[in-house]
């Protein structure tokens, strides 16, 4: 049974160049996993970026010293399958009967392709948003789970002008995304536009019942003497029957001396 | 009188929107920006039992209790801000993110928040060519009392007045830009320190994005004209 709640999947992560695989998601992660950092897989960093998987890795030299970043190719030029990576791991989760279990990525830039267990799952275009994948379905009945993940650039990197300037040829503008990594007056260009699976990447374990993005609003009344706190929730029952709920709220603080007040 | 059970029944493959009957809170410690008071901090949390099973799911945040109100003093044209019912003498940082190829970690921000708060600077304006910052950024905004002034992905430069021209119609696809940013806001809206959402840098954003913005953004009647009353739940679409 798993234990209810986040496990960050933040270590064991290995990258390689899509380029240089020539397997398919579905083979990554059913018959042909890679076992180690052996050509062309490297260590990865995640949460991060392929340029700083690659500056880990020495691949291309660290773009913050001297004029470096005019050794990486920048990806107007190489194209955007030269940073299109997989990211691979594995994740150990056993369920019990009645819990489920969500693969969640807080946030990746630009679009990406997922594959559990040889099972495909799409992460949509945007870079400030969250994905969230019930994978409950396709576990592996050992426990075992195998992940893989395509991730793509942004759809219009643009191309830097001679000159430079601000946001480059402004093309970026188009996607939903960070914009100064076509380069401003303070940075270089970024030369993989911080393609990436760029922040957390964790499994959520509930039972039948997941509560979701709760919102807290205070209200002030009496000169802030008497107020409100108004807590909303969503709830999602993930069951085939009825679920009767009881739905806690606790406000503790934190006196001096780690005396805790209910 | 800060913990509540609430009975709620839910059918097979149902999402509902719950809203509990308000706490009452009697002179509550309040969240202050640096410089002002303490930043006082209570964690709520919230977990569901389910009848036959058991704990189902929980979650939990530490939430300060303060008013941030801002608006435009026709005087100067400047926006002034009221914490608590208090002007406060804004003294700000400018914010672009804490590395190019995102290494980012509690660790740094936590160094970074801190120094802002020991220059004695009482907010940071995330930059609209940057990132929407990480919960890990806000929370160390929470505990130091730096209020954050977070802007969506707008750039005058790049959206409409840089050299040259160019997208005067900001991003190709307006429901992803709209469907990122509400995500974003789901993701944040419960820290103390966030402060303003703003739509870009140097530039507002197309009229379609800014007007759904402006709407998305403002409080729920439910809580404009709260008048103390009892539970409340319904369907969401």
């Amino acid at each position: 049974m798993a234990k209810i709640g986040k496990v960050l999947l933040d270590s064991g992560w290995l990258a390689a160049r899509s380029t240089e695989v020539d397997l398919t998601g579905i083979q990554l992660t059913t018959t042909h996993a890679p076992s180690g950092p052996d050509s062309p897989w490297m260590e990865a960093s995640v949460p991060g970026t392929v340029l700083g998987t690659l500056v880990k890795n020495k691949v291309v030299p660290d773009p913050f010293y001297g004029l470096e970043n005019e050794a990486i190719i920048d990806i107007a030029d190489s194209g955007r399958e030269h940073y299109t990576f997989w990211f691979f791991t594995t994740f150990e989760c056993k369920l019990s009967g009645n819990q489920h279990l969500d693969l969640n990525f807080r946030a990746v830039n630009y679009s990406a392709e997922v594959y559990v267990n040889g099972h495909q799952k799409l992460l949509p275009a945007g870079m400030f948003r969250r994905h969230c994948l019930d994978v409950t379905d396709i576990l592996s009945p050992n426990g075992h789970n195998l992940l893989a993940v395509l991730v793509h650039p942004p759809d219009h990197p643009g191309r830097i002008p001679p000159r430079g300037g601000q946001g480059g040829d402004h093309e970026i503008g188009k996607d939903v995304a960070t914009q100064y990594v076509e380069g401003w007056d303070w940075i270089a260009p970024i030369r993989d536009r911080n393609t990436g699976i760029w922040d957390e990447v964790s499994i959520y374990a509930t039972g039948p019942v997941k509560i979701v993005d709760p919102h807290l609003v205070a209200t002030f009344y009496d000169g802030y003497k008497r107020v409100y706190l108004h807590a909303t929730t969503e709830l999602e029952n993930r069951s085939a029957w009825v679920a009767e709920c009881n739905l806690n709220i606790q406000v503790t603080s934190e006196l001096e001396g780690g005396i805790f007040m209910v | 009188e800060h913990l509540q059970t609430q009975h709620v029944s839910i059918t097979a493959g149902q999402r509902l929107q719950f809203t509990f009957p308000a706490l009452f809170f009697y002179k509550p410690n309040l969240w202050w920006p640096n410089g002002m008071g303490k930043q006082s901090l209570y964690n709520v949390s919230i977990s569901v039992d389910v009848k036959g099973y058991r704990e189902s799911d929980s979650w939990s945040q530490l939430f300060g209790f303060r008013k941030i109100e801002s608006y435009i003093d026709s005087a100067t044209g400047g926006r002034l801000f009221k914490v608590n019912g208090q002007p406060i003498f804004i003294r700000g940082g400018n914010w672009i993110l804490s590395d190019g190829l995102l290494r980012l970690s509690r660790r740094r921000y936590q160094t970074d928040i801190k120094f802002h708060a020991d220059m004695n600077l009482n907010m940071i304006r995330c930059w609209g060519g940057g990132l929407a910052e990480r919960p890990e950024f806000y929370h160390y905004c929470d505990v130091y009392g730096l209020l954050v002034w977070q802007e969506f992905w707008i750039t005058g430069d790049v959206d409409g007045r840089g050299d040259p021209v160019s997208n005067p119609n900001g991003p190709l696809d307006h429901e992803l830009f709209l469907l990122c940013a509400r995500d974003t806001v789901k993701l944040l809206r419960n820290h103390p320190s966030l402060a303003l959402w703003v739509g870009g840098n140097e530039q507002v954003p197309p009229p379609d994005i800014n007007d759904a913005l402006k709407n998305d953004l403002k409080l729920h009647p439910h809580f404009e004209n709260f008048q103390e009353s009892g539970k409340y739940v319904q369907e969401s679409s």
